[in-house]
């Protein structure tokens, strides 16, 4: 469980203050699919960044699981962080000296996991996801929707709590999108995996539980979709 | 006017050969507004990248203006795309160390240009994509769309005869795409600046010409949309 109370995530250049989160309360439930959608410039991935522990905000309270994470140690953040949590990035930020394979494998490095049942679920996802044939494949040799469904394994394979994917379907074709995301909205059923995910596609928006729409770094509405 | 006639783009992988190209025949004539549309890893980059002098064909040939590119020499291919081609990348490649003023200037750097009518042009495209406030920051002060209307302005900026490029909408929200668009349609029909996009979005292959759609690197179909 996520909660936000009044965040404001401030960057000054020059002498200018921009606000790209401008007083954000929210609260995302486990097991909960919920898309966050706005126009370009509107905070998206600054608010995927401080849910996945990866920045912090200026002002205001942030709570993971009833832990007040907001002035947490880099340690704590970082446990969470590997532990809880799969990214799936605007920009992909695969591993160009690892091969697919590896770049999937990569998260549970230092894990205690079952080799066997470890690399079973990594096929089972390229086969799902159809990047099978790619797996020796270096990132530079992937197109770019390729690329953006190796992010995505390699979010699932570790079995995170929470997903959480800015614009993950941007790359891909309709069909391999759809494909990709009734793949994790069965992940999402059977394990009972939080989505949180930025995204301008209403393919996407359709499917999630909530859609909350933010604009100029404030929550300006919010919609239940399958209550 | 690009002419392919029975290109392939081979990659050896290992021992294996990848067609990312696969026997490519296809006329672009001037002017022309053309969407290549296909899924992932179709070969819509590759074929981009060939058009606009990135890269060579392993056969078949390229004529750019009646003029046989096939076997040109770097100084060739680098005085086309100087002079003749802007480009939008999947990527967006914008100069870290440029802010986005500097950035989108950059193409006309040591081309004989009225500077006043240069930065007057600039000026104009920054404010007709909304990113006029935005014109001093580097992109790393930047969301994943602004990112790309920068480089959307950058390719146009020199008035090229042909733009390239490579799913330009693909990050932004829908309200934004459409104004960058008609923008780009705008500019097609002022100043015959042929486009050349690939893309996924429906709304971008409703405005074109034509759409050429291409799966396993070969051409399947094609379809006149304003015949
Ligand atoms: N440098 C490379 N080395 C090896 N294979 C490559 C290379 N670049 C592309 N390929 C392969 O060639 C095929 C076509 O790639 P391309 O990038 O043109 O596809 P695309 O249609 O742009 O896909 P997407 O929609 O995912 O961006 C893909 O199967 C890809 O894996
Ligand atoms: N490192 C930074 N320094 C300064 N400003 C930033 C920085 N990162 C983001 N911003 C600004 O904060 C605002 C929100 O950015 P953010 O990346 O969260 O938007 P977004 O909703 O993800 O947009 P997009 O849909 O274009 O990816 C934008 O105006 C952006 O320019
Ligand atoms: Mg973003
Ligand atoms: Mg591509």
């Amino acid at each position: 469980k996520i909660v936000f109370e009044d965040v404001y995530k401030r960057y000054k250049i020059g002498k200018v203050d921009v606000n790209a989160l401008n007083g954000i309360s929210l609260t995302i439930n486990k097991g909960e699919f919920v898309c966050i959608a706005g126009p370009s410039g509107s905070g998206k991935t600054t608010l995927l960044n401080l849910i996945g522990c990866l920045d912090s905000s200026t002002t205001g309270n942030i709570y993971f699981d009833d832990y007040n994470i907001t002035n947490a140690k880099e340690k704590v953040l970082e446990k969470i962080r590997k532990e809880k949590i799969g990214f799936i990035f605007q920009s992909f930020n695969l591993i160009e000296t690892l091969n697919v394979f590896e770049n999937i494998e990569y998260p549970s490095i230092g894990k205690k996991v079952n080799k066997k049942e470890l690399y079973e679920r990594i096929e089972n996802f390229l086969k799902e996801i159809e990047i099978t044939e790619l797996k020796k494949r270096f990132p530079n040799e992937l197109s770019g929707g390729q690329k953006q469904r190796v992010a995505i394994a390699r979010a699932f394979v570790n079995q995170p709590q929470i997903i959480l994917a800015d614009e993950p379907t941007a790359n891909l074709d309709s069909a391999t999108a759809n494909k990709v995301i009734s793949l994790m909205k069965r992940i999402n059923k059977e394990q009972n995996t939080s989505l949180i995910f930025s995204t301008h596609d209403y393919e996407i928006m359709n499917m999630a539980d909530r859609i909350i729409r933010i604009h100029d770094g404030k929550v300006k509405g919010e919609e239940i979709k399958n209550g």
